[in-house]
């Protein structure tokens, strides 16, 4: 564990814990993609299998069983209890894009052949771009609330922690995993243009973005 | 499996 990696999954974590908080105080998921969100459980349940078959720290099981749960509490926060003012008519992404194909290529490219492994490597290339839907319906309605603009700010952040993380760990443990670092990189890229105006709007006083 | 990565990232 270094320090990369520690931020890395707390600024995780914060991103996670602002949506819900968000959604929780304002009542409302207005803006939010209930689809992204979906993805996200649907990435942590198939990574975090081996919940149920490896003990690695009690670090690593605690986050793992907050990260499910959050992503389920949020899940449900957008469609059962807040459901009225879920945008579903802005939330227009095909999600089956991303699925299928997510799905055919962690059958072709991965460590091992076996159930875990292919699920696990599904879930980090879901990971990759399950925030597509949500980027998406920021370009629809052409803005973004500020807190929705801070909880995209830390998971880009998360992913751009854990790129520093790898390289840290390439060069002091040997450490390399292609899968991860591939879709690392192809996900931190997806957040680039968002940083960018993220940094100059941010700093003009506007509490709006405009991805456009 | 034997030889199974043990994924120890989050």
């Amino acid at each position: 564990m270094n320090i990369f990696r520690l931020t890395g999954d707390l600024s995780h974590l914060a991103a996670i814990i602002i949506l819900l908080l968000k959604i929780w105080k304002t009542r409302s998921c207005a803006g939010i993609s209930g689809k992204s969100q979906v993805l996200f459980a649907l990435v942590f349940t198939t990574r975090y299998l081996d919940l149920l078959t490896s003990f690695i720290s009690l670090y690593n099981t605690t986050m793992k069983i907050i990260y499910i749960g959050c992503a389920y509490a949020t899940v449900y926060l957008i469609y059962m209890k807040f459901k009225a003012t879920y945008d579903g008519n802005h939330d227009t992404f095909r999600v089956e894009f991303l699925v299928v194909p997510v799905g055919g290529l962690a059958f072709l490219v991965n460590h091992d052949f076996s159930p875990l492994e292919i699920l696990w490597t599904f879930s980090i290339y879901l990971e990759s771009v399950a925030i597509l839907p949500q980027l998406f319906m920021i370009s629809k309605t052409g803005e973004a609330e500020t807190i929705t603009t801070h909880y995209l700010f830390f998971l880009g952040l998360y992913r751009a922690l854990y790129l520093i993380n790898w390289i840290w760990r390439f060069y002091f443990e040997g450490f390399f995993d292609m899968i991860a670092i591939v879709a690392g990189v192809v996900q931190t890229i997806l957040y680039c243009d968002f940083f960018y105006l993220y940094v100059t709007k941010g700093e003009s006083g506007s509490n709006k973005i405009n991805p456009a | 499996a034997e030889g199974e990565a043990v994924h120890d990232e989050l």
